[in-house]
């Protein structure tokens, strides 16, 4: 039996030995849910995303839900203090993350998270990147891509607007933003990949 | 691989969070 879960999306990463693979499936679903339905709230928020079909509705919500949270929680992630917040509040030092089994993925959030922080993103600005990365139209089985290309166009257009505003001497922010999005699918392939490896070896 | 989405259950809670809305809105 695996005996612990490192995603900061976990009340702790220690498991409970004499529970079940199910069980402990069980419990990290109840405890991940409350965030999820929260990114599908922020996601019938984005306008005009209610206009898509229920299928791609659906579908981009499970293609980009480990993004949106990569970002939102970005800041359980503490590289300075080389820390990882779960959620009873605990703090974990990267280390015993490591010995628990956490490996590149691990090392790979953190440095997301950094270049994230340091672009200073206000709220506003952080809202608006989301909904880009939510709405991708090159996400697997989108029914309609040109009615979601429409709508990720519009959100880009909008969020290069906002940063220019906001951001004028810093011409390179919008496009180190972009590169974002690069980061945040290969993270996401690799915790698919993580994910996998734990259903199959719970 | 698999569809890892499905595997954690994720698709059951989206269709259940997305279902208000659904419920009055034509596909």
């Amino acid at each position: 039996k695996r005996m612990y879960l490192v995603c900061p999306m976990s009340v702790s990463p220690y498991m409970d030995p004499n529970k079940s693979g199910p069980q402990i499936w069980e419990e990290f679903s109840t405890s991940f849910t409350p965030a999820v339905k929260e990114v599908v709230e922020f996601a019938k928020r984005i306008p005009g995303f209610r206009d898509l079909s229920q299928y791609d509705q659906v579908n981009l919500l499970k293609a980009g839900t480990f993004e949106v949270l990569m970002v939102r929680f970005a800041s359980l992630f503490d590289a300075k203090e080389r820390t990882v917040t779960f959620l009873s509040g605990r703090k974990y030092n990267v280390d015993e993350l490591r010995f628990m089994g956490a490996g590149e993925l691990l090392n790979s959030v953190f440095e997301f998270s950094e270049k994230l922080k340091a672009l200073h993103l206000s709220e506003e600005e952080m809202s608006l990147f989301t909904a880009v990365v939510l709405v991708s139209a090159d996400r697997s089985g989108i029914e309609n891509v040109n009615s979601v290309e429409a709508l990720q166009e519009t959100l880009i257009r909008a969020l290069r607007t906002l940063i220019m505003k906001n951001h004028p001497n810093e011409a390179s922010t919008f496009t180190r933003l972009l590169l974002k999005l690069a980061d945040l699918r290969s993270l996401n392939n690799m915790h698919s990949e993580e994910l996998l490896a734990f259903k199959i070896h719970p | 691989f698999a569809d890892p989405a499905s595997n954690l259950g994720l698709e059951d809670i989206i269709r259940k969070a997305l279902m208000g809305n659904f419920d009055d809105k034509p596909d």
